[in-house]
Order: C-alpha cells, then sequence, then structure tokens
C-alpha cells in the first residue's frame, strides 16, 4: 500500500483508494465500512470501505476474508494483496485519521468529539464511493456508538441505499472484514514505518501495539514524555493514558481561555479593597488596549 | 535562571559605553513614581522603556523556555515631558533660576543628564521665560506657553491617531479584534479627546486640566 | 512569543519540537 502521501504530511489526514472496477459501476454493489486503530494510544484511526458487485460476493468470500480480527498481520497483509490482484472486481477507499488530528479534534475549543469524527470519516466515505461513480446499492457498517441512531443517520443521509449498521458487522459480512482488512493494513504499515516530524534523539519505535494498556506502549510515553512539548505527534494527546502522564511529568501551561481565569476572576473582586496606590491613574486605554505598561524595573 | 534577548549594544557592557546607552530611573512625569528611561549619550536622546505584558505569554528563547513573555519597547520621547516636571516644581518661587539649580533630584540623581539632550535650549522655549545675565540663561516656568506647547503636541498627536487608524470612538474590547471602517465615523471631538488623555499619561494631573479647558 | 505560558523556566528541545512558521 502506498502510504507516501502520509509520510509527506502526518499531521492530517490523508484519503487511498483503488481505481473504480468497471464491473463495479454497472452492476448492483455492495459496500462495507469498518475502521482501525480506534481504542490505541498513539497512531493513526484508519477508516477503510470495500465494495464488490453483489453477484461476487461469493468469489469475495473464496479469499477468506473471515472475520479479520482472526487473521495474523502477515495473512491480512496476504490477504490485502489478493484483493489488490482481484482488483476487477474489488474496490477499496480509506481515510488515515492522524494522531494530531484526533487530539486536535477532540481538544480544540469547539469539542468535534471521536464518535462524530468517525461517523463523518464513515459517510465522508461512502460519498466518495458515489461520487466516484460506484452503482452502491448496500452498506453494511460496525457500528460506532448506538447502532439504531447511527443507522438512522446513515439511511437518513444516503436514502437510495439499504444501510445496515451492526455490532461485529467485520464477523457478520465479509465486505465488512475486507474493509477491516484494508484499515488495519494501512494503520499497522502508517505505525510501522511513521516519520517522526520531530527530530527526537534515541528513538526507539519500539512502542508496542499502541493500546493503552499494552506496557511496551506504556513504559515508551514514560520515556519520551518531553516536560514542555509532551509527546512527538505520534500519540493522541487527547487519550487518558497520555493526559495522565501529562498531568504528573509535563510542565503546566496557562492559555488566554484556561479554566484558571475564572478562578483568577474571583481573586479580581478581593483586590478591590486593597488599593492600589492613593492616585495610581490607569495607563491610557491606548496602551491598556496594548498590553503596554510603564517599566518600573528592568 | 531568567533568560533575556537584547541587542548587541545594550548587552556586550564595551559597547553599551561606547553606544553611551544607559538605563536610568526617572521621576514618571504624571505620577512622580519612579520609572525606566533609557538614554543615548550619543544621540543625546532619550526614550521611555513600555513593557508588553499581557497574561499567558511565555517565550521560546533559543533551546529554552522563559515564563512571563515580557517585551520591553524603548520609544523616542521629548525630554521636556521630563523637565516639565522640575520646573514646573521650581516655578512655584515665582524667580528665574539657573537650569542645573531647578533640574536636581535627590530619588533620582540622574535627572541631571536631562540637561544633556540635544538642542535643549531651543526645547526650553516652549515652556519657559527667560533672561540672560553676564552671559548665563536664567529659566522661569511659563504656564501659558507650556499650554500653547501642549496644544500642538495634541494636534500632532490627533493626525497620528488618524494616520495610524487608531479607534477613537466607543471602547472596544482589544484593538485588535477592529474592522477598519468604523473608524471613519469618529468624530473630531473623540480625536481631541482621546489624544489628550493620551498626553495626559505624560503631564501632572493638575497640567492636564488646564489643558483640558485650553 | 507563545500565546499561552508555559509555567517553568527552563531548557527545552525547541529546535526539535518547534517548527516556526507563518
Amino acid at each position: 500500500m502506498d502510504l507516501s502521501e502520509l509520510e509527506k504530511d502526518n499531521t492530517g489526514r490523508c484519503r487511498l483508494s483503488s481505481p473504480v472496477p468497471a464491473v463495479c459501476r454497472e452492476e448492483p454493489c455492495v459496500l462495507g465500512v469498518d475502521e482501525a486503530g480506534r481504542g490505541p494510544v498513539l497512531g493513526p484511526m484508519v477508516y477503510a470501505i470495500c465494495y464488490c458487485p453483489q453477484s461476487r460476493l461469493t468469489d469475495l468470500e473464496a479469499l477468506k476474508v473471515a472475520d479479520s480480527k482472526t487473521l495474523s498481520e502477515n495473512e491480512r497483509d496476504r490477504l490485502f494483496l489478493k484483493m489488490e490482484e482481484d482488483r476487477d472486481f474489488v474496490g477499496w477507499a480509506l481515510d488515515v485519521l492522524s494522531p494530531n488530528l484526533i487530539s486536535t479534534s477532540m481538544l480544540g475549543r469547539v469539542k468535534y468529539n471521536l464518535n462524530s469524527l468517525s461517523h463523518d470519516t464513515a459517510s465522508g466515505l461512502i460519498q466518495y464511493a458515489l461520487d466516484q461513480g460506484v452503482n452502491v446499492t448496500q452498506v453494511f457498517v460496525d457500528t460506532v456508538g448506538l447502532a439504531e441512531t447511527y443507522q438512522e443517520r446513515l439511511q437518513k443521509r444516503f436514502p437510495d441505499i439499504t444501510v445496515t449498521v451492526k455490532a461485529k458487522a467485520d464477523a457478520l459480512y465479509p465486505v465488512v472484514s475486507a474493509a477491516s482488512i484494508c484499515a488495519k493494513v494501512a494503520r499497522d504499515q502508517a505505525v510501522k514505518s511513521w516519520q517522526f516530524v520531530e527530530k527526537v534523539q534515541d528513538l526507539d519505535a519500539d512502542y508496542g501495539s499502541g493500546y493503552p494498556n499494552d506496557p511496551k506502549t506504556k513504559a515508551w510515553l514514560r520515556k519520551h514524555v518531553e516536560p514542555v512539548f509532551g509527546f512527538p505527534q505520534l500519540v493522541r494527546f487527547s487519550w487518558r493514558t497520555a493526559q495522565a502522564i501529562l498531568e504528573k511529568e509535563a510542565e503546566g501551561v496557562t492559555w488566554e481561555d484556561s479554566a484558571a481565569e475564572e478562578q483568577e476572576g474571583s481573586r479580581k473582586i478581593t483586590s478591590y479593597f486593597q488599593s492600589e496606590g492613593p492616585q495610581a491613574r490607569p495607563p491610557h486605554r491606548y496602551f491598556q488596549e496594548r498590553g503596554l505598561e510603564s517599566a518600573t524595573a528592568l | 535562571l531568567r533568560r533575556k534577548v537584547e541587542a548587541e549594544c545594550l548587552k556586550d557592557a564595551s559597547k553599551k559605553m561606547k553606544g553611551g546607552l544607559m538605563f536610568i530611573k526617572l521621576a514618571n512625569p504624571c505620577s512622580g513614581e519612579g520609572a525606566i528611561y533609557l538614554f543615548s549619550m550619543c544621540l543625546k536622546q532619550l526614550f521611555e522603556i513600555k513593557i508588553f505584558k499581557e497574561k499567558h505569554h511565555s517565550w521560546f528563547i533559543n533551546e529554552s523556555v522563559q515564563s512571563g513573555g515580557l517585551l520591553h519597547f524603548a520609544t523616542p520621547m521629548d525630554p521636556l515631558f521630563l523637565l516639565l516636571h522640575y520646573l514646573i516644581k521650581a516655578g512655584k518661587e515665582e524667580k528665574f533660576q539657573p537650569l542645573d539649580q531647578v533640574v536636581m533630584d535627590d530619588i533620582f540623581p540622574d535627572c541631571i543628564l536631562l540637561l544633556k539632550v540635544l538642542e535643549l535650549e531651543k526645547l526650553l522655549h516652549h515652556v519657559t521665560d527667560e533672561k540672560e545675565i553676564d552671559n548665563k540663561k536664567y529659566y522661569k516656568y511659563s504656564k501659558e506657553k507650556t499650554l500653547k506647547w501642549l496644544g500642538k503636541k495634541v494636534n500632532q498627536t490627533v493626525a497620528a491617531l488618524k494616520a495610524n487608524h487608531v479607534s477613537v470612538g466607543a471602547r472596544v474590547q482589544s484593538a485588535a479584534f477592529f474592522s477598519g471602517d468604523q473608524v471613519s465615523s469618529d468624530k473630531e471631538e473623540d480625536y481631541i479627546r482621546y489624544a489628550h488623555g493620551l498626553i495626559s499619561d505624560y503631564i501632572p494631573k493638575e497640567l492636564s486640566d488646564n489643558l483640558s479647558k485650553y | 512569543l507563545l500565546p499561552c505560558e508555559v509555567l517553568a523556566n527552563r531548557p527545552a528541545p525547541v529546535q526539535r519540537f518547534f517548527t516556526p512558521a507563518i
């Protein structure tokens, strides 16, 4: 899988896709959606779709794309290659969401939580397939959050398609399992070949699976936390695991709109009773508006 | 370990002496309290030091982080504002006096540097009456002349406020969030009031009130 | 000059982690 676009800039998001098989523009197609890397505290989260004509579902099943969770990494890579070979009837597309995008969405002033990000990414990929001219008639999605609400939302967005949202959809529908394989192959490769934009020395890439309870991952996080900059951008700063380490190991930072402001505001009331010098006139608004005051000491 | 970034000519002691740059403490002409100024011996010029001090800032200085994020500005300043402080005080004695007996201050002894500013005599014409006896000049503070001089300052400031599109109208929460078009709706009187207020940061309260009437 | 206050004066690997951009 060619992730060179991601390697160029791994702080945003990038879309990869296979060519659209001609048959998928003619015949009614089934499309599966799944993601990989939802839980880990580091590395990208990858959303993938995989689609093929209704009539070729048995061929897809013959590829043994059984429940991707039971497959090893090598088996997944091998299966992905086989799907690539069968590109005359199987198409795929994926969205790689970088850890930085995930963190900044979740920590932004206007919160954009992981579920919304996931739902929007999945809808975006289905729309992408339609825009590419794939004749999608059925969609199967592995659920994120409440299956009913998610299904309702997708059905509303795509009224001409039969949408099925189910938990463990990758074990039920081969086209979802195939999507899951694409997502996992992409994520494994992205994590393995991660280009650190931080020129971090003595960087060992031995961060384990990336799951918060993986001792290797926890050790790696503790080893690479930097008191002022936190972590390399491989890490999802919005993850509790990461925040817990930052709270312990990193310096505090205050922002203009940080909570501390309110607390400071309350102190201001008391300061009314401390006279600020008999006739100390405040500086003219020209200076106040620009945060300028006289220097009484260097 | 507090770190600072400063110009070479300030950092290196020898260069500093050569450039004749000295940080001095003088009486702030409005409050009378001590404030920091920069004096350049070779330019014979006085600079006011203002600090940009806003919450929630810090510096990256090379390979270090520095909390506070202060920024010091040196701005050329008309030394008459500081000399006025002494001339007004001496003026109360209602007699002509030599300058070196007027500009004296045991709290801020560096005030004598003000006597070295460029074209001092020309400056004094704006705010004093003078007499010459045996080639020695004697000065007495003139309120009329000073108000006239300050009137000119207000006009110059009004012109500068317009040229720099400074918003003088209804108070905005910060000049940074200002769209230029509203400036045009500001009235002349707003400019004069704003300019008077700005200059009043550099003169004693009583003179500010007289200037307001003037 | 940062739009936030890091509550410390200390060495920091600025070159490695901070790429100024306009």
